[in-house]
């Protein structure tokens, strides 16, 4: 419905508002339709401008910023109607250790009211974790779990 | 309804029967390339009711059982069981009195498929039902495979727009 | 012309057998014309068995293994025509520290006959390097150049 | 031709002349998320004749400009030299009395270009022509970008068949 979806994309622009700098320490961003008129066809358009630079087109933007505006966005959607657990694989790869660093911080406040399973190569999201699954693959084409349980 | 466990078998590299508890809070899944971490998003994805092989790598549903190893057959059913607890009180009122929901989905090699409620028979709505009434089904930003997340950047504005769809 | 893509074909394919399974320490994997009595428009398939696994469709792989097999192939064809230099820009991202450790090793070898210049985030892969780059922004927007030079 | 210098001065992040020597062997590179690392792969393929701004990450050419920060203005100009060392001899012989051969590109924000070999100024064609006859010419396999290596396995068996073409 239309009113309904006009509330969702202002509470979701706010809070992206709020993220994006919060994850890139600073700059701004915000959310923008393409037709206001239409809004069961309008699409969405990203705007943002990563702390000290220019407002540029998002294409030129970094692997790494491209990601974790993708992140900012998600996780807006997810403050605003958090579903009851949250998988992510790997969504921390091209992240710097500073960048992972503040998105680790962010989903140790989200975990309080939803569940969060990480899938990641990196220790720094590795320490964050209460329960820290290992599998295995000791004979060739078998998928083994070790339980590591840390609190 | 918070996850409780995960049973994975012959599910894609789960041969063996496999368990997972989900405590609440953050749990980390780790892991050398190639051993099975994102087998386990796919696993809790068909589970859920996830209908297009696409979704999971595959080209045929047949895909996700176990296809053998150079020193193992391979299988003919893949199972996988996930288990929630009601203990947040936020279920539909005919499960009330269970204290927990196990949702339990099968395949076979000759095709025939089995959805699960409480280890009873039920048709795939059932279980579509049930998580869309609880708010579990797996929303566009709630479940993010390796390699995706750029997707939401690369895409066209008009295919964004189903993020707040959603959500609203 | 259709002899010498045959020919090519060939060293590329023999090359590619032998370097899949030095990066995946086992497994074999080749490569298939999709049409063989038509060189001029015929396709490249990839056929790959990780080690210890059955010979399975290239999707099922996992993003470490798809990665790493495109690694192989690339190799294989730079080791059958190479280039005076070699540009990879953050390939080792989705590799776990076992295969950044076999990748390197083959990247030393071929940096015996061409430059290989790396971007990276990775201590295994800036570890294996003669000379390291570090680029800041300290002040924001702004790329500035710091050399380390290693040997 | 192995390169022995890169020049960046005004392309994407670097306001001020950066200078990078490339001795044999490996070199990484390394910093933080949006620092300019790709921008120095973009800066290479762009003196190599690149003519499309969508490889480059842009919507138009003059997007390799720098286009200001909030603290510096935008410049007007956008420069880059790749010098090349001929001693290994394997050269063009008109070049086989130089040690050094030096291509550089501008573009100006008028939409101006200019091309230069060893400071004198040339067409695009003679620097496209110098990296074909000397076997620099970006290669699909020398130059593997960001994200991009993935593309080898999605890409269809038709798509892929050029790989074997560039290196025939
Ligand atoms: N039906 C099946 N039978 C047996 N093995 C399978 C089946 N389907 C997939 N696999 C294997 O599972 C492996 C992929 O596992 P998965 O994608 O979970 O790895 P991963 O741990 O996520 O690795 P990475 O860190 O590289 O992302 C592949 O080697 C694939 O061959
Ligand atoms: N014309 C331009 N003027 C100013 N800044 C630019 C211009 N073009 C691109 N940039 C900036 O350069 C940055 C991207 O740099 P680059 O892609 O080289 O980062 P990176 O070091 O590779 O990071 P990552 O590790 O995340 O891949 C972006 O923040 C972008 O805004
Ligand atoms: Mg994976
Ligand atoms: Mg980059």
């Amino acid at each position: 419905t239309r009113k309904r979806f006009a509330e969702t994309f202002e509470l979701v622009n706010e809070k992206f508002k709020e993220v994006f700098p919060r994850l890139f320490c600073g700059g701004k961003a915000e959310l923008k339709l393409t037709n206001e008129d239409d809004l069961l066809e309008t699409g969405l358009d990203i705007v943002v401008q990563p702390p000290g630079k220019k407002l540029q087109n998002v294409s030129l933007l970094s692997g790494g910023e491209k990601a974790l505006t993708a992140v900012a966005l998600i996780f807006s959607i997810f403050l605003i109607k958090p579903s009851p657990f949250c998988l992510l694989d790997e969504v921390d790869a091209p992240l710097d250790d500073a960048n992972i660093g503040r998105f680790n911080e962010m989903i140790r406040e989200m975990s309080l009211f939803s569940q969060f399973i990480l899938i990641t190569h990196s220790k720094t999201t590795m320490a964050v974790a209460d329960t820290l699954y290992g599998v295995t693959m000791e004979e060739p084409g078998v998928s083994k779990l070790v339980s590591v349980k840390l609190n | 309804m918070k996850i409780k466990r995960l049973e994975i078998s012959g599910f894609k590299s789960f041969v063996e029967k496999a368990s997972f508890d989900f405590p609440a809070g953050v749990t980390a899944v780790v892991g050398p390339n190639g051993c099975g971490k994102s087998n386990v998003v796919d696993a809790i994805r068909w589970v859920m009711g996830e209908q297009s092989a696409k979704n999971l790598r595959g080209r045929a549903m047949e895909d996700v059982i176990f296809g053998g190893s150079e020193s193992r057959k391979p299988l003919g059913m893949a199972e996988v069981s996930l288990v929630f607890s009601t203990s947040d009180g936020r279920v539909p009122a005919k499960y009330l009195n269970y204290s927990e929901i196990q949702v339990t989905r099968r395949l076979y090699r000759d095709g025939e498929s089995e959805y699960l409620l409480n280890k009873t028979p039920c048709r795939l709505m059932d279980i579509t039902e049930l998580f869309m009434d609880t708010g579990v089904g797996a929303r566009a930003y709630s479940i993010i495979e390796q390699g995706r997340i750029g997707m939401i950047l690369m895409a066209k504005p008009e295919e964004r727009r189903f993020l707040i769809e959603e959500a609203a």
